[in-house]
């Protein structure tokens, strides 16, 4: 449950969720526009908190973890692509990607290793030093896909992290995620509004106003 | 042609790009990522201009217009929706549609009617007065595609307008901008990486490496 506002301005964002995500899964999350898709994403990826009602990650009450805590629980085990990337305007892509891996104290060769690794497996090895606004916007969007799994979390929160890609590129991203997903076992939660994408999932979550109205196989859903 | 940076850092963004625009078109322009169509919109609507070759707008060389010019140019008519949206962060909704009515110097009881209207029209009359870091994604990117319609442009340049909205929304603004082609002769060049969408148009150009690889109606293309 997650309202902004009161009286006039009310806005229920979540008007009763109740899901669990299994270590593994690869779960895909459609629904109308301001149907509270990312708000759902921020509140499992411990970003916000809800108005009402609990959540547990692996089997902790997060809202019993203090501020320190919480941020070490992202920092360690969870990877964020944001709808509108996030990326630091006046820093290089590689230095974008390199962020997670500071936090975790990598040392400065480890990081730069990685964090082009990272880039070559988006496509973006030549653009390293380039920064976002020398960037198209699928360049910058895969960026931030870059930087989000660069410090391989236990689970990836992606909001529509191919909206910018064209069909190829699309596929591409969709190939690595479903790789990484059987091959090392990063549970994936996903946002997207293409159906066709859906396919490569688990599991699909349809949201409306608020309110979970489907969960199951993408082929039922 | 469009050449960013130098030696080792140099990028052509458009190598050798010729094109010439109808009035009335519908024009989709599609391709892969970081192939030059965004830089190729910010030509066409007179933000940007090419490192070498000239570009006229119903015959003028915007290159012996002067920034004034431009400017004025721009504001009566042309209409921009960006594939970041650009919206200004700490004011409403409405206000950020009655932005181009405010240098048009509309009276401010028709600017708000006005605006008002254009936001029904992409499903958002009851978000007016909520600011960006209020609103979903999708319906940021439909305040921008609200916005770039107010003024009523003879030209509209829309970057990805449907990126982040469901395939029912996506399906309303096409319904909205082929009525506005159709009825009040606006012409359109749209950016857009879904193929199901380029069959609203008229002709579809693809993008590859900087160039024009295809120039033609959709079926064929
Ligand atoms: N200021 C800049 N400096 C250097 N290179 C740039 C700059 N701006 C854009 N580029 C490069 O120019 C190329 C074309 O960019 P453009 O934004 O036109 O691509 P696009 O076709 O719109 O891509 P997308 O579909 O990802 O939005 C890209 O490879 C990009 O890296
Ligand atoms: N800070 C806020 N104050 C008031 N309302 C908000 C706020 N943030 C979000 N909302 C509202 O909550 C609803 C859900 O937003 P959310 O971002 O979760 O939607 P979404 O499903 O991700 O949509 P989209 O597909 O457009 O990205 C929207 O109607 C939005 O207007
Ligand atoms: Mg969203
Ligand atoms: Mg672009």
């Amino acid at each position: 449950m997650k309202v902004y506002g009161s009286g006039e301005a009310r806005v229920e964002a979540l008007a009763g969720v109740d899901v669990v995500i299994e270590r593994g899964q690869f779960v895909m999350v459609m629904g109308s526009s301001g149907s509270g898709k990312s708000t759902c994403m921020n509140i499992l990826g411990c970003l916000d908190t809800p108005t009402e009602g609990e959540y547990r990650f692996a089997g902790v009450d997060v809202a019993s973890l203090d501020r320190t805590q919480l941020a070490l629980l992202r920092r360690n085990y969870l990877g964020f692509v944001f709808q509108s990337f996030n990326l630091l305007p006046r820093t290089s892509a590689l230095e974008n990607v390199e962020l997670p891996l500071v936090y975790q104290r990598v040392s400065a060769r480890k990081r730069r290793d990685r964090a082009l690794e990272a880039l070559r497996e988006v496509g973006l090895a030549d653009r390293a030093e380039h920064t976002p606004a020398q960037l198209s916007g699928g360049q910058q969007q895969r960026v931030a896909i870059a930087r989000a799994l660069v410090s391989r979390p236990a689970i990836l929160f992606a909001d529509e992290p191919t909206g910018n890609l064209d069909t190829e590129r699309s596929q591409e991203i969709m190939h690595l995620l479903t790789t990484l997903n059987r091959e090392r076992a990063i549970t994936i939660v996903m946002v997207t509004h293409e159906a066709e994408l859906a396919v490569a999932a688990s599991r699909v979550l349809i949201f409306r106003d608020g309110r979970i109205i489907a969960d199951g196989p993408p082929q039922q859903v």
